[in-house]
């Protein structure tokens, strides 16, 4: 872990705020303005997250680690990939 | 691969297609060229048929909008979401929008615009995102060099509007599956500590940090390189990976592509010009020996004086027992050879010239 600078809660609440709009864009969270911090471990949350990381073959934990924010970093298709 | 919920699809198979606007990325001919080979891989797998409209209303309209352009999916500037389709259907039903936000290209770099748009015709014609990379369905986007419709995209096509009336069905390459009993490889090398398995279009790691077997195309990490390698080894100790393909080799550190690639392997390994490629190779860390297996036969290679050592090549039954003819991959790990035959995988001491084990080839994926 020393060779990597540990994350800042900058970068922390950026990858959290990017996983609820890659959740909601693609995964069909329901948005409801609350502040990412409530809802990190939220139900719904760690629901979509599992449903994303089932998707692309990733582990499935439910929560947001370096091989699942990786892949919602990656150029994709604006279409969701669960119906609407 | 995944037909939109409700199975929207188009009645009538004779379709129109009109381009509103082009993207300055590219010339209009480009433009023209990538959508239009962009509908033909669909229509050269179904009874599919489109028809180039000028003015008016087509089935499917194709544009390129930027940001919020009234359709309740605001495209959100460069990188991420790419473009999108809206599934068969009256009005903008069927309609591709392309984000001029992204710069579209005709070749490999960032974002090549006949391999979005095949991808985007799929939804324009029933389909949703396939969870299988290897397919053009697949939601993330991936350029491997070459746009084809893989047996999954196929098999998506023709589950809405059948087969193709081609007397000969088209099919399409098919993704390997990591875990499948079946599974043989093209080529095996290490790499920087880790071992990398070839198969195809696709490049295979396992990591003990990680349990998912990791899959993707190589061309992810090394886009020159060809389909369907044939043997790759690594020299240790210059950082160096060496891929075979016919007659041809590539060398890269890491990523990237020593100067002067790809070279002959007959000039520069010796080998004679009556074997026309390699079956499998392997440079032994401890001795700098590296072994060139060809059918019944191998050569072996001196990595320091850069020559052939003489007396080869010899029969690999003799100094290989019980590994047989025609090897498939092999790669060494902890002083043994591993070797791959088939579906079979053999662990091999080179200094007691004995087998210590028979696996399954994808035994490493811990199914």
């Amino acid at each position: 872990s020393h060779s990597f600078p540990a994350a800042t809660s900058e970068t922390q609440e950026q990858d959290e705020e990017m996983v609820q709009k890659y959740l909601e864009n693609y995964y069909n969270l329901k948005s409801d303005g609350k502040q990412i911090e409530r809802r990190r471990n939220s139900g719904p949350v760690v629901e979509k997250l599992k449903q994303m990381q089932e998707f692309f073959g990733l582990e499935v934990t439910g929560k947001p680690d370096a091989e699942t924010l990786n892949k919602m970093k990656e150029p994709r298709c604006g279409v969701p990939d669960v119906a609407q | 691969f995944v037909l939109t919920p409700g199975n929207p699809q188009w009645k009538d198979t004779n379709l129109t297609y009109r381009i509103e606007n082009y993207t300055p990325d590219l010339p209009r001919a480009d433009v023209d060229h990538a959508i239009e080979n962009a509908f033909q891989l669909w229509s050269n797998v179904s009874p599919l048929t489109f028809t180039k409209v000028f003015e008016g209303q087509a089935d499917i309209m194709i544009s390129f909008v930027r940001g919020d352009h009234h359709d309740n999916s605001p495209f959100d500037g460069p990188g991420g979401n790419l473009a999108h389709a809206f599934q068969p259907g009256p009005g903008i039903g069927g309609d591709a929008h392309f984000d001029e936000d992204e710069r579209w290209t005709n070749n490999y770099l960032e974002y090549n615009l006949y391999r979005v748009a095949a991808h985007e015709l799929g939804h324009s014609l029933g389909l949703s995102h396939s969870t299988d990379i290897g397919a053009l369905m697949y939601p993330n986007y991936i350029f491997s060099g070459d746009v084809q419709l893989s047996q999954d995209d196929i098999s998506g096509i023709q589950a809405i509007y059948g087969p193709s009336p081609n007397p000969i069905q088209p099919t399409g390459p098919q993704t390997p599956q990591t875990c499948d009993n079946k599974l043989t490889f093209d080529a095996v090398t290490t790499i920087r500590g880790e071992v990398m398995f070839f198969k195809d279009r696709f490049y295979m790691r396992a990591n003990s940090f990680y349990p998912e077997v990791e899959l993707n195309f190589i061309s992810v990490f090394w886009p020159h390189l060809p389909n369907g390698l044939q043997a790759a080894y690594e020299v240790v100790d210059r950082d160096e990976i060496r891929f075979f393909k016919g007659n041809k080799y590539w060398a890269f550190q890491g990523m990237k592509m020593l100067h002067g690639y790809p070279k002959n392997i007959h000039r520069s390994f010796g080998i004679p010009t009556t074997v026309k490629s390699i079956d499998a190779a392997v440079s032994d860390e401890n001795t700098g020996k590296t072994y060139f297996f060809v059918a019944k036969k191998y050569w072996r290679y001196d990595e320091y004086k850069q020559s052939m050592d003489a007396g080869y090549p010899k029969m690999i039954a003799d100094d290989f027992p019980g590994i047989g003819n025609k090897v498939d991959a092999v790669f060494q790990k902890d002083g043994f050879f591993y070797f791959f035959l088939g579906t079979r995988q053999y662990k091999f001491d080179p200094k007691t010239k004995r087998i210590l084990s028979l696996q399954k080839a994808n035994s490493w994926f811990k199914c």
